[in-house]
């Protein structure tokens, strides 16, 4: 899902 | 990573270190809030769980570790070794007002209902709004240190350019994610007060005061 590529984010 | 999150990261890093070394060569927190440095270590806490679980880069867990180390440094500063000079009378916000409606939130509105997704997306509602006990305080002071509008400034730029990051992730990479876009436009919102003030008094050399 999209949200897994924001915790590559701080 | 594009030159938006970059630049945010250094801001944020940035804030954070201009706070500790405040508190640490003026022997003083004079005007910090205890209580949005408790919730930002909360913050930090919740959301870099996944330190334990997986590696996405040495520059993702090192700046983690740092955010991490100097936000407990901070409040180990505030509550122990500078106690004495921590106006809790001024610092008077209710946080369980932020942290309970918060916490609802978080379960209600998430994209799984795992653990680590909860805490992650309760981090990101919680930081949205870490800040208000800082600026609730300088209201009530009347005033701020040029110092701490530094760090205020930093802390606040770097969600902007966050913000700016996530137009930039949404245009080429067709990726975006509603939770934190939401929380982050909120917690920039709550910066514009604060930002007209630095830009058109601290910038011209006055000092911040608020009209009491």
């Amino acid at each position: 899902t999209d949200s897994q590529s924001s915790k590559d984010e701080l | 990573m594009n030159i938006f999150r970059l630049f945010g990261d250094l801001s944020h890093l940035a804030a954070i270190i201009i706070l500790l070394l405040k508190i640490w060569k003026s022997r003083s927190c004079a005007g910090i809030s205890g209580k949005s440095q408790i919730l930002f270590a909360i913050v930090f806490t919740t959301r870099y769980l996944d330190l334990l679980t997986s590696f996405i880069s040495l520059y993702n867990t090192s700046m983690k570790m740092i955010y991490i180390g100097c936000s407990y440094a901070t409040v180990y500063l505030i509550y122990a070794k500078f106690r004495a000079t921590y106006d809790g009378n001024h610092d008077s916000f209710r946080v369980e007002f932020l942290i309970v409606p918060v916490g609802g939130l978080a379960v209600l509105i998430n994209h799984d209902f795992s653990l680590l997704e909860i805490l992650w997306t309760f981090s990101i509602y919680l930081e949205s709004v870490a800040i208000l006990p800082q600026l609730f305080m300088i209201s009530k002071t009347g005033e701020a240190e040029t110092i701490t509008t530094h760090y205020l400034f930093c802390q606040g730029l770097y969600r902007a350019l966050y913000l700016i990051n996530w137009i930039w992730r949404f245009y080429f990479e067709g990726f975006f994610d509603m939770i934190a876009i939401v929380a982050g436009v909120v917690q920039t919102i709550l910066y514009c007060d604060f930002f007209y003030l630095y830009v058109t008094k601290v910038l011209k050399g006055k000092k911040l005061s608020l009209p009491a």
